[in-house]
């Protein structure tokens, strides 16, 4: 840590809180993004009824050194950036992904003609955390 | 995609592939390893899609059949009822199932005879094919849907003499197909207000779906005499209320990982995604009014 302050430009007090927040809560922070999608898009209205759109989200972003609480992650996450930053960096750094989900409702005509209302588990990103 | 918790191999311990994951399991990204192709075949097309990552072109396979239009409208409003908006399925709801499956039957069985001054007698042989229905997706309950199509408006109420009989075909002898059971029972319902008729046949055809029957071959017959019960009912003038041959509504609980499980989340929202969740196993009566949940909200138990 030392190292770090010595590169460290010299700023007034007020800047060093800011300086320092970058190693904390990176620009490009992990986080939950919106994403709407029509199922005409994907043609796929002529057997989809409903819903017509659907928001899945997706997550994206960097994921600090120091992860812990904030982004709910297991300890073997902090782990595995020290593996890809000190021992082999092959070895992937962790990822911004989903973490919670909600369900969705669809309502789809089949082949045969019949129709069939089903609630499907996991179709919805909630929150995001890096693993 | 590796199947999840399995060490494919560890560059410094030497760990090598579980034992029994073989090679030839490794197949090319595309190619589904081998466990999954049969479970490929229960997936939902929803989800057949998705898995085939769209290349299977399916404005292609666009159903054959399209659905009757007074039955999508049925179902849309079980859609409106049961999601938000945003199509999440409402929290409110405590019902058990998390599928709903509405079969029209097949028309040539459709035939209509009776005098309609003595009563509309309404006599219709329906034919339901119920290959789409998966075997894990178990029925709680089976409706009968009946729709009034009155081209003369109609204010009096309807009370009416229903006879339900199950047909047997016996493929083995040509013989017209015997009469395994039957039920009969009667209705009354007050036309001006309401639209369909919905007549719980769960106790009648849970023999034959719980044995994966494919197609059902039922005769429904139906006398209806117009006006009061309790007054003599008159036949003023022949109405052509004609009982549209009805849907079949299979609500049912699809226990596959694809699916929505409500009474997981009404008892503990998992913590992690990712481990692989254990199947809760759920007890439930097949009428579904007298089965027993796990959930454990009391409100969700009090309510039924």
């Amino acid at each position: 840590r030392d190292e770090n302050l010595k590169a460290a430009p010299a700023t007034s007090p007020y800047n060093l809180s800011e300086y320092f927040k970058q190693f904390l809560f990176p620009q490009n922070e992990c986080e939950l993004h919106n994403f709407r999608l029509s199922f005409s898009q994907l043609k796929w209205d002529k057997w989809i009824i409903a819903p017509h759109r659907y928001s899945p989200q997706y997550c994206k972003g960097d994921c600090p050194r120091v992860v812990g609480h904030r982004y709910g992650s297991p300890v073997h996450t902090m782990v595995q950036n020290i593996i890809y930053e000190k021992l082999d960096s092959t070895v992937p750094k962790p990822s911004c992904v989903p973490a919670e989900y909600s369900p969705l409702s669809v309502l789809t005509i089949e082949p045969d003609g019949s129709i069939v209302y089903k609630e499907y588990e996991d179709m919805i990103a909630t929150k995001c955390t890096c693993r | 995609p590796h199947s999840r918790g399995r060490v494919v191999s560890d560059k410094t311990s030497g760990l090598l592939v579980a034992p029994e994951d073989n090679a030839s399991e490794l197949n090319p990204l595309l190619q589904l390893p081998k466990g999954a192709r049969r479970g490929y075949a229960l997936l939902p097309p929803l989800l057949k899609v998705l898995s085939d990552r769209g290349h299977q072109n399916w404005e292609s396979e666009a159903p054959r059949l399209q659905p009757d239009s007074r039955a999508l409208r049925y179902m849309k409003r079980l859609y409106k009822m049961s999601a938000t908006k945003e199509g999440i399925p409402k929290t409110n709801k405590s019902h058990l199932y998390n599928t709903v499956r509405l079969f029209t039957p097949c028309s040539e069985c459709k035939h209509r005879h009776g005098d309609l001054m003595k009563g509309d007698v309404h006599s219709v042989d329906l034919l339901f094919n119920l290959d789409r229905v998966t075997a894990l997706e178990h029925l709680l309950k089976s409706v009968l849907l009946y729709s009034f199509d009155t081209s003369v408006p109609i204010s009096s109420s309807i009370t009416c003499m229903c006879h339900l009989s199950v047909k047997e075909h016996d493929f083995s002898s040509q013989v017209c197909p015997s009469v395994s059971h039957t039920i009969a029972f009667s209705l009354h319902v007050e036309v001006r207000k309401r639209k369909w008729v919905e007549i719980d046949v769960t106790s009648f055809l849970q023999p034959l779906i719980a044995t994966n029957r494919r197609n059902i071959h039922m005769a429904v017959n139906f006398t209806c005499l117009m006006g009061d019960p309790q007054q003599t009912p008159k036949l003023e003038n022949s109405v052509s209320v004609a009982l549209v041959p009805p849907s079949l509504l299979l609500y049912l609980n699809d226990t596959s990982e694809q699916a929505y499980h409500r009474w997981n989340s009404l008892g503990h929202r998992r913590k992690n995604p990712v481990r692989p969740r254990q199947r809760s196993s759920l007890l439930v009566d097949p009428t579904g009014d007298r089965g027993r949940e796990f959930s454990q909200g009391k409100r969700a138990s009090r309510r039924r």
